[in-house]
């Protein structure tokens, strides 16, 4: 465990609480795509399939268990809570996601490190962690007003990754070992997809104005 | 063994 990857998983902590506490407080999922809540229980249901075979450390199963029991309760949240659900916004919530589903599965078939159920499983959760922010960002465009907390959320979901990639490159020049490859190509497409968003969060920052993307 | 480190990562 290195500086990065822990500020990396205390960023990625900290995004999912803000989206709990803003769906569990304010009972309100405005501006939340509920596709992206989606593709994110099932990154973490195909990446964490480990988690009672494979016991490496307790940080590394309580942040598995935290990772999937907030990504499936966000969902149920959106779904099924009586007052939570009638604050979202489906007719704007439209991306196709199994689109990004199919050719995610394809890929992982094809490109992969080895042949298994599991890597081919793990495989797939990486391709489609990059693009599961993606209904998000559309969403964010189509919501003229973002309100705080949800561009918050984005924010801090994007500086995750990108901090992992300056891990993966500590790991890089101080362990005999490799990162693969493949971890590297999807955690950099993933950070770039944040790029403009990024540009527009600083924007606001600076000018101190509300967060607007534009269409 | 070479396996990839970031079985190990979240």
């Amino acid at each position: 465990m290195n500086i990065f990857r822990l500020a990396g998983d205390m960023t990625h902590l900290a995004s999912v609480l803000v989206l709990l506490l803003k769906i569990h407080t304010i009972k309100s999922c405005a501006g939340v795509s509920l596709k992206t809540q989606e593709l994110y229980a099932l990154v973490f249901a195909t990446r964490y399939l480990d988690i009672v075979t494979d016991f490496i450390s307790v940080y590394n199963t309580v942040m598995k268990l935290i990772f999937l029991g907030s990504s499936f309760s966000i969902v149920w949240y959106i779904r099924h809570h009586r007052v939570v659900r009638r604050s979202y916004d489906k007719d704007q919530d439209t991306f196709r996601h199994y689109l990004l589903m199919i050719p995610c599965m394809l890929l992982a078939l094809f490109v992969h490190e080895k042949f298994t159920f599991k890597e081919v499983m793990w495989t797939f959760s990486l391709y489609l962690e990059a693009v599961a922010i993606l209904p998000q960002l559309v969403l964010l465009q189509r919501t003229r007003n973002i309100d705080n907390l949800t561009g918050q959320y984005v924010f801090l979901l994007g500086a995750y990754r990108g901090l992992y990639i300056f891990n993966w490159i500590y790991r890089y020049f101080t362990e005999p070992h490799f990162v693969h490859w493949i971890t590297w190509i999807a955690g950099v497409v993933q950070t770039l997809l944040y790029a403009d968003f990024f540009y527009y969060y600083f924007e606001s920052w600076k000018n101190n104005v509300r967060l607007q993307l534009p269409a | 063994s070479n396996d990839t480190v970031t079985k190990d990562e979240l």
